[in-house]
């Protein structure tokens, strides 16, 4: 996971997450 | 789960989810050539590095506004995003290029012919592009499915590395409702529908793996510039 923080930062902080 | 009954539709026939997956699409981005640099083969795959880089940083923010995916845990987010990236550039440059005979349409400002895909050294990705271009043009794709479609590309992407098998199941089950839902409504003239749409996801799937192995080549002879997330999602596929 170490490798991957762009894309884990960017899913952490990526906004208006929708749910059913 | 229990046997389909009626579409889950509003009033006005259209099913919730597609809404949704509707408004979440991400804005349109330019790709923008550095109009200093002189027409070359690396100025090409730059500016396309470049604008799949921005494509992705949107395309985290519209998979979280996929209906349910926000509700997987953080691995199985990044493990889907992680293997289904690359074909979900694809299956958009597939839809922008509906309209466009034998071009490829990467974005408004950047539309690429054969031969200028031969200069870039991507003829064979324009070709296998075009393939599913033509498919889905023969087909009629509508926006809706695919946007759907483009969903259920991102939540079938048989990652390796998924904790929560269940929980990835239903997101593709609902997933896989709507687009369902969707022909039950509009295509009632071809039950089939659904199964044709689902039916190109292998050619997709193949096409990204062709444009994944490519990129990484043009990534170990390092001469093409490449941002950080691009690298960053073409090492997760290696």
């Amino acid at each position: 996971k170490e490798k991957h923080k762009i894309l884990h930062r960017l899913l952490q902080n990526s906004s208006s997450p929708v749910d059913l | 789960q229990p046997h389909r009954k009626q579409p889950s539709c509003s009033a006005q026939g259209e099913n919730k989810v597609v809404t949704l997956l509707l408004g979440a699409e991400p804005e349109k981005v330019c790709a923008m050539p550095d109009p200093a640099l002189p027409d070359s083969d690396i100025k090409a795959l730059t500016t396309l590095c470049d604008l799949a880089d921005r494509e992705l940083v949107l395309n985290i923010s519209w998979a979280k506004n996929i209906p349910g995916f926000s509700s997987l845990c953080l691995s199985d987010q990044m493990s889907l995003l992680q293997s289904a990236w690359m074909e979900i550039l694809i299956l958009r440059v597939a839809f922008c290029s509906l309209p466009c005979e034998d071009r490829l349409v990467f974005a408004d400002d950047y539309i690429m012919d054969a031969e200028q895909a031969k200069s870039a050294g991507l003829l064979e990705l324009h070709k296998a592009i075009l393939q599913l271009v033509r498919r889905y043009r023969s087909m009629r794709l509508e926006r809706e499915e695919f946007v759907t479609l483009k969903a259920i590309a991102l939540a079938n992407s048989d990652s390796m590395h998924i904790e929560d098998v269940e929980a990835v199941q239903g997101l593709q089950d609902s997933l896989h409702e709507a687009l369902l839902d969707y022909e039950c409504v509009h295509h009632r003239e071809d039950p089939r529908r659904t199964g044709k749409l689902i039916m190109t996801l292998p050619l997709l799937r193949q096409t990204s793996a062709k444009a994944v192995r490519h990129f990484c080549s043009i990534k170990q002879d390092g001469r093409v510039p490449m941002h950080k997330l691009f690298l960053e999602l073409l090492e997760a596929n290696v």
